[in-house]
């Protein structure tokens, strides 16, 4: 399951 | 941040000064797809309009602009200082027939059916096959410049890095992301034709010609 993280990816 | 999302940066901003290189040293943009380019700006559009309101760090912020501004820096040379030079004739794959699909596939498959999500999520989709106008014109000229098959290795290598990025988080960091790796997956794939010319013939110094 995805974590919800901040998109912090270009 | 790992050392393969660090060099799949590295390597995205590598394509695209090499991009801009080629066509300011040449002068010309003749052998690559404007569609492609534009439909990169939508890309880099769609995806950083956090940019203001979502700080992560100032290399986040940073390479958000970097691209952005040269994604429309490299518009305005292909579609202004250099028009001239526009291979138009063989820069005709359909953009609507990805643009629509991808608009219409990043409503129904989403993590949030938000705008910026949605957004974010079209953004993903479209960058995995934005650079089929650039393959398919390659095709059809049957040819690309070194500088330009370059430029496209270094694009191409930038996803596959972040593919290893995905596997590193996955496992150390429990991070995952369904949609960027499939969608990652996909825009690698799409490549894989390439690599392969590139590897074999521009490794070898000779000129990248696709077989007849």
């Amino acid at each position: 399951k995805k974590k919800k993280g901040k998109k912090d990816e270009l | 941040m790992n050392v393969f999302r660090l060099t799949g940066d590295i390597a995205h901003l590598l394509a695209i000064i090499l991009l801009l290189m080629k066509i300011w040293k040449t002068r010309s943009c003749a052998g690559v797809s404007g569609k492609s380019q534009m439909m990169f700006a939508l890309v880099f559009t769609t995806r950083y309009l956090d940019l203001i309101t979502n700080f992560i760090s100032l290399y986040n912020t940073t390479m958000k602009m970097i691209f952005i501004a040269s994604s429309y820096g490299t518009l305005y040379l292909m579609f202004l200082k250099f028009r001239a030079t526009y291979d138009s004739n063989h820069d005709t794959f359909r953009m609507e027939f990805l643009v629509v699909p991808v608009a219409g596939l990043s409503f129904l498959v989403n993590h949030d059916f938000s705008p910026l999500e949605i957004l974010w999520t079209f953004s993903i989709y479209l960058e995995s096959v934005a650079i089929l106008p650039q393959l398919f014109m390659i095709s059809k000229t049957g040819e690309a410049e070194t500088i330009t098959s370059h430029y496209l290795f270094a694009l191409g290598s930038y996803r596959a890095l972040y593919i290893l990025n995905w596997v590193y988080r996955f496992y150390f960091e429990g991070f995952f992301d369904l949609i960027a790796v499939v969608a990652g997956c996909v825009q690698t794939v799409l490549y894989c034709d390439f690599f392969y010319l590139y590897i074999t013939k521009v490794w070898k110094g000779k000129k990248l010609t696709l077989p007849a």
